[in-house]
């Protein structure tokens, strides 16, 4: 309930209506998008019961480790209520065809089989946001000082998923499991669209913010 | 860490 109240206000995207629609212009709007939900993300942890009271150094690691299958998350959630489309944000809704014509293709191809599979899973908000803990706690980063107190985090969230596993889901006792198990696609697709960034970011064409470039680079 | 200093200055914000 703690990470129910702290979810993130929903953020616009905004494309900008003097550019004219094309590649450039869908990229930039998710390039500007991006590094205003890092903002928020970065805000959202920090009301992550525990999260605080890591040392700043694992805060940072943990962070630039997992930040980007914590957006991706965020999509998936949102896009969860459409059908073949992902929901950057409310008024930036890009189905196949917007996806194809604005060079977002890729992406999309990557990210749909998430939706998919939590679409199947049927998850809910409660599921959603400890499972966007999770990925952020449970992020395998190498620099992490204080392991014990990242692993004590990682098992009251755990325990939270499963206690929502037996007092929501009496009928599927491997429910918290389930969730669990997409934790390895979420990886995944995280991995494919931060690639899909790096080229952008390599081929120069569009402005990237820079918070976006720093965390960007904490993954290269 | 020099090197991630938007990240470090967001975090250390008490916001």
């Amino acid at each position: 309930s703690h990470l129910l109240v702290v979810e993130p206000e929903k953020i616009y995207a905004m494309p900008d209506p003097t550019v004219p629609d094309g590649d450039i212009k869908a990229l930039t709007t998710l390039c500007d998008l991006a590094d205003r939900e890092l903002v928020v993300i970065i805000g959202w942890a920090k009301h992550i019961p525990g999260f605080s009271s890591l040392s700043l150094t694992d805060q940072m690691s943990l962070l630039q480790s997992a930040w980007m299958e914590v957006l991706v998350l965020s999509i998936v959630f949102r896009s969860l209520a459409f059908e073949g489309e992902l929901v950057y944000a409310d008024d930036y809704v890009v189905d196949e065809e917007h996806a194809r014509l604005s060079g977002l293709l890729d992406l999309h191809v990557a990210i749909l089989p998430l939706v998919q599979r939590y679409k199947k899973l049927q998850v809910e908000k409660e599921e959603f946001v400890t499972l966007k803990a999770i990925a952020l706690l449970n992020s395998d980063s190498m620099h992490i000082e204080d392991v014990d107190a990242v692993q004590r985090l990682q098992d009251s969230l755990h325990e939270a998923l499963q206690d929502l596993g037996s007092s929501q889901h009496t009928e599927d006792p491997q429910r918290a499991g389930k969730l669990l198990m997409t934790l390895p696609l979420l990886r995944q697709t995280a991995a494919r669209t931060l690639q899909h960034f790096f080229s952008i970011k390599v081929q120069g064409k569009v402005p990237m913010h820079k918070l976006f470039l720093e965390m960007l680079e904490a993954k290269a | 860490k020099e090197k991630h200093k938007i990240l470090h200055r967001l975090l250390q914000n008490s916001t």
